[in-house]
C-alpha cells in the first residue's frame, strides 16, 4: 500500500522537531456588515 | 541551536496576533474610545473589523500594540451624547462613510493608552448603493450651494416654531433624492438671543459656552417641485459642560 503524503503541511522529520504556531486568524469577524 | 528542538514550517510574521483575540478586543475598545474623542466633525464611528492585529516587545517591560482597524459610521453625530454602543450603524442604503485607521497603543503595567492614530474616511461606492437601491439618495457635497441654501431654509423654519436662537454648527451630511429633493443633517449650538433678538441684530448673537453649552442635531428635507415642502427635526441635548466634551475643550 502507498500512501501520498501532502507536501503542503509541514511534519515533524526528527522527534523532539516542533511546529510553528499556526498564523494568526486574521482579519477577525465582521461586526455589522461586508462593505 | 543545533541540539534544541527545530521549529519547522513557515515562520509567522513578527508581531502577528489573532485579530479576534481578546488582547486585539480589549485594544480596540480603547482606539475606538480614543478616536471618537478626538473625532471632531460628522459622526461617531464603530467597529466592523480588526483588519490586523501586532504585538511587540519594548523594553524593558511594557509592549507596543498595532492596530488596523475598518470602522463604519454611526448615526450619532460627535456631538451626541449617547454612548457608542447606543448608536445605531448607519444602513448601507444610507450612503455611509466608512473608515480605516492604523492606532499604536502602548501597554505599561497592563495598561493601554493609544500613542498615535492615522483614520482615512471615504464614502461608500456610489455604484454599489445604485446596484441594490436605484432610487436611494446619494450624497452630495456639503458645500454645495443648494445644500447650504437647503440648511438655511431649514434652520428658519425650525426658528419659526422656537423662542430660542441656534446657529449651525456644521452641515454634516447631504443626500439628493432625486429628482428635486435635498435631504441635510447638521449640528447647532444655543446662543444668548431669542429667535426675535436674532431677527434684528444676528451679528450680535454669541454661542453659550462653558458649562451653559448646549448643542443639537437637525435632520430635514426640502422639495422644491412641485411646491416648496419642508420638515425639519431637531434633537436638543441637555446642557453639557466642556469637559464633558474633550473634544469642544480642545477645538471650541
Amino acid at each position: 500500500l502507498v500512501v501520498k503524503r501532502t507536501v503542503s503541511e509541514p511534519t515533524a522529520e526528527h522527534p523532539g522537531d516542533v511546529l510553528h504556531p499556526p498564523p494568526p486568524q486574521c482579519p477577525g469577524r465582521i461586526r455589522h456588515f461586508h462593505i | 541551536n543545533a541540539h534544541g528542538p527545530k521549529p519547522i514550517g513557515p515562520s509567522p510574521p513578527l508581531g502577528l496576533r489573532d485579530c479576534d483575540s481578546s488582547e486585539g478586543e480589549e485594544a480596540a475598545e480603547v482606539a475606538m474610545d480614543y478616536i471618537n474623542t478626538h473625532h471632531k466633525h460628522g459622526y461617531k464611528y464603530a467597529l466592523n473589523r480588526i483588519e490586523e492585529l501586532r504585538v511587540l516587545p519594548r523594553r524593558p517591560a511594557s509592549e507596543v500594540v498595532i492596530l488596523e482597524l475598518d470602522l463604519l459610521e454611526t448615526k450619532c453625530h460627535v456631538l451626541n451624547p449617547l454612548p457608542l454602543e447606543n448608536c445605531t450603524v448607519r444602513e448601507l442604503i444610507n450612503h455611509a462613510i466608512e473608515a480605516d485607521c492604523d492606532v499604536k497603543l502602548l501597554k505599561e503595567d497592563g495598561k493601554l493608552s493609544v500613542t498615535g492614530a492615522r483614520c482615512h474616511s471615504s464614502p461608500d461606492s456610489a455604484e454599489d448603493i445604485i446596484k441594490i437601491c436605484p432610487d436611494c439618495p446619494l450624497l452630495i457635497p456639503l458645500n454645495d450651494t443648494q445644500v447650504v441654501k437647503t440648511v438655511e431654509l431649514l434652520l428658519d423654519q425650525y426658528h419659526s416654531t422656537n423662542d430660542a436662537y441656534f446657529m449651525l454648527i456644521e452641515i454634516a451630511r447631504a443626500q439628493m433624492q432625486a429628482p428635486n429633493t435635498i435631504i441635510a443633517e447638521f449640528a447647532i449650538s444655543a446662543t444668548n438671543c431669542s429667535s426675535k433678538d436674532a431677527s434684528e441684530n444676528v451679528k450680535a448673537c454669541q454661542a453659550l459656552s462653558g458649562d451653559q453649552a448646549q448643542f443639537g442635531f437637525c435632520v430635514g428635507s426640502v422639495m422644491h417641485v412641485p411646491k416648496e415642502e419642508i420638515h425639519v427635526e431637531c434633537e436638543v441635548y441637555a446642557p453639557q459642560s466642556e469637559v464633558a466634551h474633550p473634544v469642544l475643550a480642545k477645538d471650541n
